[in-house]
């Protein structure tokens, strides 16, 4: 475990606590995209079915456990108990156009033809494009809320700290796995326009707004 | 160490 990869999962942890706090304090899901949150959900459990068949550390489990969970009681905060808040309406991105293709995509290229390994690279696959109906959202109602754009970005620091780790990892470990490098590199380019917009914007102190 | 069959990472 090096300083990158720590750092890595507790932005990935401060993410997501940032956004369960904004939606439980305020009562609202208002433009929280639930089809990313769904995605992400699915992400979690597709990847961490491994609890059942290999143990790492206590650290590794119960991090899992943790984002698993706080990912189901997201989409039940969205879809159950604020479904009156959510904002069905500017969440149209087509999910089929991402679950198809990464879906596609792990059956033909992955370390091993095994259900498990399968479902991994599934997830990898997945992760790498699931903000897209976030960034989306954002883009068709032109603005977002600041704490929402503190949840993208803290999202968007835990896949660059990660690039890092693996930079790390190949130089100290000689480690290096080139599904979870490449999709990585996908979804931190994903986030580089909304990091400028975050940078030039949030932190001046104004709200993220789209230009017309 | 290509081909990580054991992931160890989140």
């Amino acid at each position: 475990m090096n300083i990158f990869r720590f750092l890595g999962d507790l932005s990935h942890l401060i993410a997501i606590v940032i956004l369960l706090l904004k939606i439980w304090k305020s009562r609202s899901c208002a433009g929280i995209s639930g089809k990313s949150q769904a995605l992400f959900a699915v992400v979690f459990t597709t990847r961490y079915l491994d609890l059942f068949t290999n143990f790492i550390s206590f650290y590794n489990t119960g991090m899992k456990v943790v984002y698993i969970a706080c990912s189901y009681a997201m989409v039940w905060m969205i879809y159950s108990k604020f479904k009156a808040t959510y904002d069905g309406n500017h969440d149209t991105f087509r999910v089929e156009f991402l679950v198809a293709p990464t879906a596609i995509l792990a059956f033909l290229v992955n370390h091993d033809f095994t259900p498990l390994e399968i479902l991994w690279t599934f997830s990898i696959y997945l992760e790498s494009v699931a903000i897209l109906p976030q960034l989306f959202m954002v883009s068709k109602t032109g603005e977002a809320e600041t704490i929402t754009s503190h949840y993208l970005f803290a999202l968007g620091v835990y896949r660059t700290l990660y690039l890092f780790n693996w930079i790390w990892r190949y130089q100290f470990e000689g480690f290096f796995d080139l599904i979870a490098i490449v999709a990585g590199l996908v979804q931190t380019i994903l986030y580089c326009d909304f990091f400028y917009l975050y940078i030039t914007k949030v932190l001046k102190g104004k709200k993220l707004s789209l230009p017309a | 160490e290509p081909g990580a069959s054991k992931h160890d990472e989140l």
